[in-house]
């Protein structure tokens, strides 16, 4: 999940 | 989401639209770098490629699929319609002194060793940069249409919203991403000289010129 979680930024 | 990170992305279209209006409107691109705009098109197009592998949200796919369609909209203007206008003779960074390095150091600093993951750096670190032609263009003809200086005061604003966003979320998340909270600094120090010039001339009314 960690690697997902910059993702949510634009 | 926090005020600090809506506003930033807020003001991420915003500086994305009033370009795109300025184009339109005028019917003219002078005075804009178009090899920026190309390198904004590659930021955008190498780090929303989760859009075919992950969902977040309605909110982060459909601001993403914005930001990718008004960036290509731009170039096409830029590069294609409005041709005749696009001033080439001043435009002459040389952006593989920055593609290239960025190239590199994006597979050498990274999360993670994996395609996605290794574009995801490269346009982080490339998106730092890519003001520099657009920059260096205002500097070498010594000035710059009011309408450009908004545009880069939101594209530079909301970087720097971006960074208090990322010091709330450390706070109150412990969420921190090294790759882009420096890459972050350094973008929004880039513009620091452009907002010393922003509020101290265009919000008085006057135009941006530079000293010859």
């Amino acid at each position: 999940e960690d690697q997902k979680i910059h993702k949510d930024e634009l | 989401m926090n005020i600090f990170r809506l506003t930033g992305d807020l003001s991420h279209l915003a500086a994305i639209i009033i370009l795109l209006l300025k184009i339109w409107k005028t019917r003219s691109c002078a005075g804009i770098s178009g090899k920026s705009q190309l390198l904004f098109a590659l930021v955008f197009t190498t780090r929303y490629l989760d859009l075919f592998t992950s969902f977040i949200s309605l909110y982060n796919t459909s601001m993403k699929l914005i930001y990718v369609a008004c960036s290509y909209a731009t170039v096409y203007l830029i590069y294609m319609k409005f041709k005749a206008t696009y001033d080439g003779n001043h435009d002459t960074f040389r952006v593989e002194f920055l593609v290239v390095p960025v190239g590199g150091l994006s597979f050498l600093v990274n999360h993670d060793f994996s395609p996605l993951e290794i574009l995801w750096t490269f346009s982080i670190y490339l998106e730092s940069v890519a003001i520099l032609p657009q920059l260096f263009m205002i500097s070498k003809t010594g000035e710059a249409e009011t309408i450009t200086t908004h545009y880069l005061f939101f594209l530079g604003l909301y970087r720097a919203l971006y960074l208090i966003n990322w010091i709330w979320r450390y706070y109150f998340e412990g969420f921190f991403d090294l790759i882009a909270v420096v890459a972050g600094v350094v973008q929004t120090i880039l513009y620091c000289d452009f907002f010393y010039l922003y509020v101290t001339k265009v919000l008085k009314g006057k135009k941006l010129s530079l000293p010859a």
